[in-house]
């Protein structure tokens, strides 16, 4: 997509119009706090002050020729719902709004929105998961036991290759890739030797990856 | 780590304290609010009512044998700020606290939390990775502009081998592994055929990325 319109300046509306503006996307966000508006204006394509559940505010701003809508404002219900259901009718394709409760959440996705976010809940449960394996910054779910993690290669790794680690039948893991610095290596090779510094990225159950980081976290 | 407490049951501190329990760690879980607490109840191990910036309700709780401590309650910050130092003050290795701002998080930072985060602003960060790969619901950051994100095969990948499909070369991203059901194909093997439903995780730069989904989201 090239077009979002970000509709509230929150953290999650300002980080996720910062982020994309830094990514090449025209952001275009909005606001009803003049002070948000001009805070986000050095950073994004077009940020205007206005009532994000005002139609013809939005088509003014061209919000109707966006390709993906973000509702950013999240306390109030009935502007989260309205701003959500406008963009969807004026032909925004992909609506993402995020929602404070389950019920706030049922009912954002009952209007149309294409997805609903929960920051402070997948925030808890990314930190759980992250928490076994207490160096990982960044996790994937694959199942609800098993997943994919990013941390930091163990001390005793350093120097050895991965033949030598057999990874795969002492953990029941697989390493997919290893960061080194600025380079990715994906799928390395069984001659790869551990560096310092060194990320791994590896898959397979909680289990064992709890296993692992407790041993060598 | 097996024992972990969890002061403030916001929806980050309950997410995080049912997570936990449901990985099977032993959760003390603390909330000034009585029916925070009874909610709680029936889902972590121990859970009682009270201040956490209260020292003695701390080590009464032996919250001072816990691996792991997570300040889950951000709007006060000075409770907030008292309740990560104390629980560094009487043992606990491993200290995250949850901020509201930058600011907030700094503090917390200097004063001993080992990691804070920040719902709203990762969730922002996340939401803009994944717009660009629509249909991603994981995403794991390797460097500002590259890294790992797990999506559906697209449609006319269905039927066709790794081989046909030479992503590596098409597309300059290297497919890590396959979620097929419940079975996980690490480090496929390029006479793997594509199937319907079939989920791919692939690493690269985010331009590619963004190129492979708009071209077959
Ligand atoms: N009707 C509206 N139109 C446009 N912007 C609005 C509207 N109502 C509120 N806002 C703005 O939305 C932003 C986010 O509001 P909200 O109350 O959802 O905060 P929040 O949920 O605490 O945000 P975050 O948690 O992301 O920091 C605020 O900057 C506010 O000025
Ligand atoms: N001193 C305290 N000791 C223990 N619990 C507290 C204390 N102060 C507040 N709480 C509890 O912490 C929980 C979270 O509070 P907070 O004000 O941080 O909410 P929040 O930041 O909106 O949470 P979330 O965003 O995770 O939903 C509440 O359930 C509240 O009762």
């Amino acid at each position: 997509p090239e077009r979002v319109a970000v509709i509230g300046l929150g953290r999650f509306g300002t980080s996720t119009a910062n982020e994309l503006s830094g990514l090449g996307y025209e952001v275009t966000a909005i606001d009803i706090d003049e002070r948000k508006v001009a805070a986000a204006a050095e950073r994004v394509a077009l940020a205007a002050q206005g009532d994000g559940t005002d139609e013809d505010l939005l088509r003014s701003l061209h919000v109707d020729r966006s390709d993906v809508g973000v509702v950013a404002q999240g306390t109030n219900l009935e502007a989260s719902v309205l701003s959500t259901l406008l963009m969807k009718r004026i032909g925004v394709p992909w609506v993402v709004a995020k929602a404070k409760t389950d019920l706030h959440g049922e009912l954002l996705a009952r209007i149309g929105a294409d997805r609903v976010i929960y920051p402070e809940r997948d925030a808890g449960n990314r930190l759980a998961h992250s928490l076994s394996v207490r160096h990982i910054s960044d996790y994937i779910t694959l199942s609800p036991t098993s997943g994919i993690a990013k941390l930091h290669a163990p001390a005793h790794f350093v120097g050895q290759t991965l033949e030598d680690l057999d990874i795969e039948n002492h953990y029941q893991l697989n390493l997919l890739l290893i960061k080194r610095g600025q380079k990715i290596i994906a799928v390395p090779s069984y001659r790869e030797r551990i560096e310092e510094g060194d990320e791994l990225v590896l898959v397979g159950p909680d289990r064992e990856m709890a296993v692992f980081t407790e041993s060598h976290g």
